[in-house]
């Protein structure tokens, strides 16, 4: 794991984060559980709770779906290519690219679509960044910085629980289990046989 | 583009070249040092842009930086670290992936800013 220059975090007091939706993107519920489980992957491990808020220009996590320009100095590039960025803390603000394939709740490993992206996967990972993890080099984490087409990885690794509790701290609720799983289709261009990333 | 699974997105919507938007870079396998090879300052702006290598006037010459650049690379994704433009790398660096640097200020903790033992094995140290 590693972390952004300067290690930042939530401060120690805010253990209590809000995080709402760009209005103009008008997401469905669908979309939405996606983010409230990715929360809950982070949540799990460590004494932070985050609750979903209409209110947009007061959240702590602010996420928006762009495409190309969108004002940050991070232009989009279309299908494929960059999918996501997010902000170290914080700034709490997490980009998704507009312009993707998402796949929100069906069996990305079973597309036929090699431009499928599993949203899931790619929420997980940027919500690392929010809370101040950087990209790892182990292949298995959610960290890592790629993710091929068709995969879907959501569950922490090793390597990013103990990151992110090198920051926090452990959930007390936490019973030390993280199993990391990924599901590829036979598109996976993978060829060293190991899992995937962003 | 939300769909509740891949099989519903149309058909439409599904690129005409399906292998991403950095396969072009996969011409450039082979390439060593001195040579000098259209597509090599695309890949500069690339690792310039994840935090491989300073911004420059990007040219087509395989230079010491670029080779530098991409054993960097190497060691951050577990590959051989042999500075040059194998299958394996190019492979890695087509892949769809997050917009945030990999170095950020020159500065990482992934492989490439860890410490090593002088035999060269990283070593995965934890303050507690």
């Amino acid at each position: 794991y590693s972390f952004f220059p300067g290690t930042p975090r939530w401060p120690a007091g805010k253990t209590d984060l809000t995080y709402a939706f760009l209005p103009a993107n008008n997401l469905p519920d669908s979309v939405k559980a996606v983010f409230s489980r990715a929360f809950q992957k982070w949540s799990a491990v460590i004494p932070l709770t985050f609750t979903e808020t209409s209110s947009y220009v007061v959240a702590d996590i602010r996420i928006g779906f762009h495409s190309g320009d969108h004002n940050d100095g991070e232009p989009f590039d279309g299908v494929l290519g960059t999918l996501a960025h997010a902000f170290s803390p914080p700034t709490g603000i997490l980009h998704l690219d507009g312009d993707e394939n998402w796949v929100v709740d069906g069996d990305v490993a079973a597309s036929a679509v090699v431009s499928a992206v599993d949203l899931e996967s790619v929420a997980v990972h940027e919500l690392g960044h929010v809370l101040g993890l950087g990209h790892s080099s182990e292949r298995e984490a959610i960290m890592y910085p790629t993710i091929s087409t068709g995969t879907r990885k959501v569950d922490l690794a090793g390597d990013d629980v103990d990151g992110i509790q090198v920051l926090y701290g452990s959930n007390p609720n936490y019973n030390g289990s993280a199993t990391s799983t990924t599901t590829t289709t036979t598109q996976e261009r993978d060829t060293s046989g190991g899992g995937s990333r962003f | 583009r939300f769909f509740p699974n891949s099989s519903s997105i149309p058909r439409s919507l599904i690129p005409t070249n399906p292998d991403g938007k950095w396969d072009a870079f996969k011409n450039l396998t082979g390439c060593h040092a001195g040579e000098n090879v259209d597509g090599l300052a695309n890949l500069k702006n690339y690792l310039h842009y994840f935090g491989y290598i300073d911004k420059n006037n990007f040219t087509d010459e395989f230079d010491d930086n670029l080779k530098s650049a991409i054993k960097t690379y190497q060691l951050n994704y577990n590959l051989n670290t042999t500075g040059e433009l194998d299958g394996q790398t190019l492979e890695q660096i087509v892949r769809p992936r997050c917009g945030v640097a990999d170095i950020v200020n020159g500065t990482s903790s992934m492989n490439s800013g860890k410490k090593t033992t002088s035999s060269g094995i990283h070593i995965h140290a934890v303050n507690h």
